[in-house]
């Protein structure tokens, strides 16, 4: 079923997501 | 005394008296007193810096969400210790070349001004 | 403790039982969701007459039975405000951002488990209830009515009401004719 949504990856429980320091920007110059 | 707001910030956040230490992903803590004309300085000494940790710092109305940076939208401008970008909406522009880091102490002026 | 030296004691009674009932439901909880792990088998994924895909009770499910858990990445709200309009912005479909409180969000989109196939309905057989374990909150699915064999199980998403409208295609009687 991983096939029918685009890079997929299963997990077998909730991951907590780790945020990139530029997480909030739109743009960086 | 001007002191880290014990309300107005991000619950994430420990603040005592003058001091402030975030974890994890951006959150905002404002000061306790604000101003709305004329012009101010503020300064910091940037204590701490674990690996690969950044801060950001500057001027924030009220209406900033605290679940974010500062300069994350209209109502704030921000200052990066990473490469010393300035951010205002989410944006960032080159600023001050090679940025600040720990043991530093940091300057923020803000000029309104009175009849305007 | 101070509201406590004002409770008469038959509410301290009633007060103390209620927390300990409480404390008694999150640890059945706890050891069910344990038991989620292996119950799996009850469903299977396939093509769904609602939308797209969904997933099919493979056996009958009892009243208030957990059936899955809901699993993806748990987020900031304001990061899960960004995803959403990067999502919409790279045309990905109906998002699959399940809220858990004000602060934060699980986002199935990319990473997560079969769950996020799970179809809404107006009148689901279903609903999807926020547990608390070990100071974690996560999603479970449970089983609102008795489920046949065949049954494509749907819960309520409960979106928010919104200007732009995403059409509910649940096609139960008391359809609510959208999503949000």
């Amino acid at each position: 079923w991983s096939a029918f949504a685009p890079e997929f990856q299963e997990l077998e429980e909730n991951e907590k997501y780790v945020e990139k320091e530029g997480e909030f920007d739109m743009e960086d110059e | 005394t001007v002191i880290v707001s014990p309300n107005d910030r991000a619950y994430q956040l420990h603040a005592s008296g003058q001091k402030i230490t975030g974890f994890e992903g951006y959150a905002m803590a404002r000061a306790s007193h604000g101003v709305s004309k004329g012009t101010w300085y503020f300064e910091v000494n940037f204590d701490d810096q674990p690996e690969e940790s950044h801060i950001r710092i500057g001027w924030s109305q009220t209406h900033a969400a605290l679940q974010a940076c500062v300069g994350y939208s209209k109502f704030s401008y921000g200052w990066r210790s990473k490469h010393g970008t300035k951010f205002h909406e989410a944006k960032g522009k080159k600023y001050h070349f090679g940025g600040f880091k720990q043991g530093d102490t940091l300057g923020c002026l803000i000029h309104l001004p009175v009849d305007k | 403790a101070m509201r406590h030296q004002h409770l008469a004691n038959k509410d301290m009674r009633l007060l103390q039982r209620r927390l300990l009932t409480s404390l008694g439901d999150a640890s059945n909880d706890f050891f069910k969701i344990n038991q989620l792990k292996f119950r799996k088998k009850m469903i299977k994924f396939a093509r769904s007459r609602i939308h797209g895909w969904g997933l099919y009770a493979m056996e009958t499910i009892a009243q208030d039975e957990m059936i899955v858990e809901y699993i993806g990445q748990t987020i900031r709200s304001l990061v899960a405000d960004e995803r959403e309009k990067a999502y919409e912005r790279r045309g990905i479909g109906s998002s699959y951002l399940f809220r858990i409180d004000e602060n934060s969000v699980i986002d199935a989109t990319k990473r997560g488990n079969f769950a996020r196939f799970i179809n809404h309905s107006c009148q689901p057989n279903c609903y999807a209830k926020v547990l608390t374990i070990e100071g974690e909150k996560r999603i479970v699915i449970y089983s609102r009515s008795v489920i046949n064999k065949g049954e494509e199980i749907t819960y309520d998403y409960k979106f928010p009401i919104e200007d732009d409208k995403i059409d509910c295609l649940c096609g139960a009687k008391a359809c609510r004719g959208y999503l949000n």
